[in-house]
């Protein structure tokens, strides 16, 4: 390994990142998710936890650009270069600028990720068959409204499962317009436009209006690129068009005639030769992940190594099952140190996106055939711990919440109760039927509401409310406004004035205990709010004004201001000896 | 029997990628990542005869050292990188 003269490096181990923008090849979620992990491959090895800003000046700030992007260094358009990133330090430095040329995915061809229907968010799986046909990209077949959509499975007639592709009309990104459909067609600067330009930028990246008049509203938005767009070239984000002629010859598939680099292009209208409109063929694409990791590998102060293997080689190579290579951790230790505290779990596998985006279907038809909305839930089995077990030896927690001041551990039906006041012994086991009957033995988590002091407890799709001793339920947490899709609610974190956060997966949404209604806007990604945590920590929960999430036998304290800043043993809570 | 179609380089609007030769290609990844300029004891910078700045290049990239052109540095050279030069003077 190699670091840059004088070891530059970060004077503080709670460094900030900040996102500036998204490339339209991903949707947001895909994109925070591959930058999260690629933090976590330093923050496994070293005391570096990484915060995320949504404005001011973080020190890590990340762009999307193309070829004069505003610093000295251009892309170089499809291929060649990537990215680069700037060591540590004030202003430019410590930056990480992506090519927006590139085709960005997870590393294994395009990874659309769907919204609405009923898949959860699922991938699209191609090719799939719909009413007898193959689709290897999504369609808008069995629609009226041109909204593409695909299956998530391999046969859609027989699983019915099924999202909408990223398309202009179901979401634009950036801009002003939260995210707002484009209308078509719309005016900008009294011409009428009935698809997504680029029309008054001078970057390429492709805009449309969330209105009728952006000369009147001035509402806009990016267009996330299709699964059938072309990359780069002067038609980036518009489809191929097949047969098109190019040198008077006609072509009904990408080719690579005309080009020295073998590379497979397409025209973008009937007739290359009068339309010169052209881009390159979706191919297998750039892991923003693996790329992501190296490049903040740079931020950080580490220089290219020359070891084939480690991250910091110079050249782009896709591995599926990522872990960080040994040089790489000695080069990064030998800037900042190990991590103290309990030893890491290895990263997640590169592919993971499988976060659920909520439910439900645009105001539009679904395919010929309505598919079925309906989840089920299997009830896990389990196994009841003996009740002369030691908490102390209990690897996984149902639930932990504090309760009038003492917290609770539920396990298979106990509990057990500890205090950092007076005695500070653990005590129990006590049976929570007793405490708290109708309840089942497997809970997912519980939270006192601290005006009323009322309990809730969850498990799987059900909840409860507790006054003393008197039940209301069991009620489905659908009723509370939760997507039907969703299995349990893992954690809870009481926010004051009524209001509850509930964590399911890797996302949050908001409670109002008084109308028992989930507030609009949500669901949020954990990132969005609690940096450096672990997004599948399978319990949270507030305690002494510290927020914690759980996983396994460790627990990340945050403060309120939402700082990690400690990482323990469970055990710690249990007072065990 | 199909005919084969006669291919012919053509330039592409907005296309970046050049149809450069691969010496000139050579040429211009050596400048760009460093390995042309070297620091000199006296503070002052000079550059390099594209052999040594090949030999070095195949070194920090792990290759045979030849000095010379050869198809896997061409190769190596072609491949997608990161931007940040491998040789800071």
């Amino acid at each position: 390994y190699k670091t840059f003269d004088g070891d530059l490096k970060w004077d503080h181990n709670d460094v900030t990142y900040r996102i500036l923008n998204y490339s339209p090849d991903l949707d947001v979620s895909t994109i925070d998710d591959a930058f999260a992990r690629a933090f976590k491959v330093w923050s496994d090895v070293t005391p570096l936890t990484f915060r995320r800003l949504y404005d001011g000046t973080a020190d890590i700030m990340i762009s999307f650009g193309k070829k004069d992007h505003g610093d000295f260094y251009p892309f170089d358009g499809k291929d060649g270069l990537l990215a680069h990133a700037y060591p540590p330090g004030e202003g430019v430095q410590g930056d990480a600028h992506f090519d927006d040329d590139e085709y960005w995915t997870l590393g294994k061809g395009p990874a659309i990720k769907t919204y609405f229907g009923n898949a959860d968010g699922a991938l699209c799986n191609f090719p799939f068959r719909f009413e007898g046909k193959s689709y290897s990209s999504c369609t808008t077949e069995g629609r009226e409204d041109g909204l593409p959509w695909c299956a998530t499975t391999a046969d859609y007639d027989k699983d019915k499962k099924y999202g909408f592709c990223p398309s202009e009309l179901l979401y634009t990104f950036d801009g002003n317009a939260d995210g707002e459909a484009c209308v078509f067609p719309f005016e900008f600067e009294g011409k009428t436009y009935t698809s997504c330009t680029t029309d008054g930028r001078d970057d390429g990246y492709r805009w449309c209006a969330t209105t009728s008049s952006f000369d009147k509203d001035k509402k806009y938005g990016f267009c996330p690129n299709r699964d059938t767009a072309v990359i780069g070239g002067n038609s980036e984000g518009e489809p191929c068009q097949f047969p098109f002629i190019f040198l008077e010859k006609s072509y009904t598939s990408c080719t690579s005639e005309g080009r020295s680099d073998g590379k497979l292009w397409c025209a973008t209208t009937s007739n290359y030769d009068k339309d010169q409109k052209w881009g390159f063929c979706p191919d297998k694409g750039y892991s923003l992940f693996l790329v992501a990791a190296h490049e903040f590998g740079h931020a950080l102060g580490l220089d290219h190594s020359n070891i084939q293997d480690a991250l910091m080689y110079p050249m782009y190579k896709y591995i599926a099952d990522f872990s960080l290579h040994q040089d790489d951790i000695e080069g990064i230790q030998y800037l900042y140190g190990p991590k103290k505290g309990p030893k890491p779990t290895p990263p997640k596998p590169s592919t993971t996106t499988s976060s659920p985006v909520s439910t439900g279907k645009p105001n539009k038809k679904t395919p010929q055939t309505t598919p079925s909305t309906a989840s089920t839930t299997t009830p896990s089995v389990y196994t009841p711990v003996d009740p002369s077990v030691d908490p102390c030896t209990v690897d996984k927690f149902d639930a932990i919440t504090e309760i009038q001041g003492e917290l609770h551990f539920f396990k298979d039906g106990y509990y057990w109760t500890s205090s950092n006041r007076g005695n500070k012994e653990h005590k129990g086991p006590f049976m929570v039927s007793e405490r708290w009957p109708g309840l089942p033995a497997k809970l997912d988590t519980a939270f006192e509401d601290p005006l009323t002091k009322q309990m809730y407890f969850f498990a799987g799709t059900q909840f409860w409310e507790f006054t003393g001793k008197d039940v209301r339920g069991p009620r489905s947490i659908e009723k509370l406004g939760l997507p039907g899709s969703l299995k349990k609610v893992e954690g809870s974190l009481q926010r004051g004035k009524g209001k509850v956060l509930l964590f399911s997966g890797e996302n949050y949404w908001r409670l109002n205990l008084k109308t028992q209604k989930i507030d609009k806007g949500y669901p949020y990604h954990i990132d969005n709010k609690f940096g450096g945590v672990p997004v599948d920590a399978h319990d949270v929960f507030l305690y002494n004004g510290h927020y914690f999430f759980c996983r396994e036998i460790y627990y990340w304290r945050m403060t309120s201001k939402y700082q990690v800043d400690r990482v323990g043993y469970i055990y710690e809570l249990l007072n065990c000896p | 029997w199909s005919k084969p179609i006669d291919s012919k380089d053509v330039s592409f609007p907005e296309d970046i990628l050049k149809n450069m030769t691969d010496i000139q290609m050579a040429d211009s990844y050596l400048e760009r990542f460093g390995y042309k300029m070297i620091l000199h004891k006296s503070g002052r910078q000079g550059a390099v005869s594209n052999s040594k700045a090949l030999k070095r290049l195949q070194t920090q990239l792990g290759l045979e050292e030849t000095g010379e052109l050869d198809q896997p540095t061409i190769d190596a050279m072609k491949k997608p990188r990161c931007g940040v030069p491998d040789v800071r003077n």
